[in-house]
């Protein structure tokens, strides 16, 4: 493993406990789509599939365990805690997801790298990864103003995107076969649709202002 | 083996 991709996996980490850590301690999800929460969950479940069949290290079971666990306590917490559940924005968080969902489900079936069960449902994962943020995009352009933690969050998640195509680049140059289109292709769609937010987040650090997104 | 690493990513 090259440091690009233990260190995407470490944003992405911070990513979800920043997340965590503005649920616990504000008690409020607001900022926080809903829908891009279960996306998000139905991505690891889908994917991890594989988590009794094909071992690769411990490293790799344990985070695929903490990112399935985490990313269905936060849907718990955001459904189901009474002072969470309240502070949900559910008028601003209206993009259908369940489009997303069926959409990329039947492009798995359509284009995938073998057809059997857990490879569709891996396809399936990573198309639905790539556009589950989404909805929270939706969301923060619709509140205009951006909590601090909740811009973290985004940002954190965005960089473990960005880490993971310096991955490829550097695994293509250093790996005799490395051939991954699905992921590449579907990665650098996902990176793509943070470069907006990216672009606001760098001119609030840069002028010292709180993170505003332009309707 | 071959399989396995093939989704080597998280």
């Amino acid at each position: 493993m090259n440091a690009f991709r233990l260190a995407g996996d470490i944003t992405h980490l911070i990513s979800i406990l920043v997340l965590l850590l503005k649920i616990y301690a504000t008690k409020s999800c607001s900022g926080i789509s809903l829908k891009t929460q279960e996306l998000y969950a139905v991505v690891f479940l889908a994917r991890y599939l594989d988590l009794f069949t094909d071992f690769i290290s411990v490293y790799n079971s344990v985070m695929k365990v903490v990112f399935i666990l985490s990313s269905v306590a936060i849907v718990w917490c955001m459904r189901r805690h009474r002072a969470v559940k309240r502070s949900y924005d559910k008028e601003l968080d209206t993009f259908r997801h369940y489009y997303l969902v069926g959409a990329c489900f039947v492009f798995a079936l359509l284009v995938h790298e073998k057809f059997t069960f857990q490879e569709v449902f891996w396809a399936f994962s990573i198309y639905l990864e790539a556009v589950a943020i989404i909805p929270q995009l939706v969301l923060l352009q619709r509140s205009g103003n951006v909590d601090n933690l909740t811009g973290q969050y985004v940002f954190f998640l965005g960089a473990y995107r960005a880490l993971y195509i310096l991955n490829w680049i550097y695994r293509y140059f250093t790996e005799a076969k490395f051939s991954r289109w699905i992921a590449c292709i579907s990665g650098l769609v996902q990176t793509a649709l943070y470069a907006d937010f990216f672009y606001y987040y760098f001119l609030s650090w840069k002028n010292n202002a709180k993170l505003n997104l332009p309707a | 083996a071959e399989e396995a690493a093939k989704h080597d990513e998280l």
